[in-house]
């Protein structure tokens, strides 16, 4: 019961509302990653 | 509805990354001094369409120096990235390209590099040596014995300084003095007493090569020597030969 519980829990914490056509914001494009290492 | 505009190109999109390879190859191509530079990151990238099939690029670099010489015919991705505590040099560029039905091709590239701060290295390895200036006497006198040594002991042509690739001083716990430079074959073996009137190879015979050196100055005095010579390398038409760039005709 405690597993469903856990479940319901996360099922209403998913439940919290979202504005319409949401979309997360893409990575930024620039600077790229580091192939090495920052000085 | 006119097309939406293309979005902006990320940094790390595949044609970021083959303009930044075009970029890198024209800037080691067309470096006379010091060692070749490898691709650390993409910083900007800014695309401006110019009619159908061609587009100008503009590239901001972030270089990290290796530890292969400019001369050297090793393969860029075969040399090392120059570590942190062998106190690393960066370099900045900012490279404008065209790509023309697809074809890359660099217009204009400038650049400038600099070492990492002493502090930086000290924090992390406090006992490391530093980069020091080119011309500090003990530098010059640790190469001119150096080659001396290896020219007194070679059993082939007399090798002559073309450039100091760069010099490092430690100070303790013992005063040692690492240097690294390029060197040529001349026409002379290393035998040969009268070195004055021995000249670099001419281009179709050049033979360039690179030495380093450590000297232990204190508290004993070791000098340790290690050259290697190249072979000759077929120069190739968009890269000058490096001995006209070092020896211009008028030798001075």
């Amino acid at each position: 019961s405690v597993a469903r519980r856990a479940v319901a829990g996360i099922a209403q914490h998913d439940k919290v509302p979202r504005p319409v056509g949401f979309v997360p914001p893409p990575p930024p494009p620039c600077p790229g990653k580091i192939r090495h290492f920052k000085i | 509805v006119p097309a939406a505009p293309p979005a902006p190109l990320g940094c790390d999109d595949p044609e970021s990354e083959a303009a930044a390879e075009v970029a890198v190859d024209y800037i080691n191509s067309h470096s006379h001094h010091g060692y070749k530079f490898t691709l650390n990151t993409i910083d900007n990238i800014r695309v401006l369409p110019q009619g159908p099939n061609k587009e100008i690029i503009f590239l901001e670099l972030d270089l990290l120096e290796t530890t292969c010489h400019i001369l050297s015919p090793t393969p860029l991705a075969n040399c090392t990235v120059r570590s942190f505590t062998d106190h690393a040099v960066e370099g900045d560029c900012d490279v404008k390209l065209q790509k023309v039905k697809g074809q890359l091709s660099v217009l204009a590239s400038k650049c400038h590099s600099h070492a990492d701060s002493s502090e930086d290295i000290r924090q992390l390895c406090p006992d490391c040596p530093l980069l020091v200036t080119l011309n500090d006497t003990e530098v010059l006198a640790t190469v001119t014995e150096s080659l001396n040594v290896y020219n007194g002991k070679s059993t082939g042509a007399y090798l002559k300084l073309l450039e100091i690739g760069r010099a490092k001083m430690q100070y303790h716990p013992a005063h040692v003095v690492s240097v690294e430079f390029a060197v040529a074959a001349t026409n002379c073996s290393a035998a040969e007493a009268n070195v004055e009137a021995c000249h670099l190879l001419p281009d179709d015979q050049s033979d360039f090569g690179f030495c380093t050196a450590t000297k232990v100055i204190r508290p004993s005095q070791d000098l340790q020597v290690n050259c290697q010579l190249y072979g000759h390398q077929v120069p190739t038409p968009d890269t000058p030969l490096l001995s006209r760039v070092f020896w211009p005709t008028s030798t001075t």
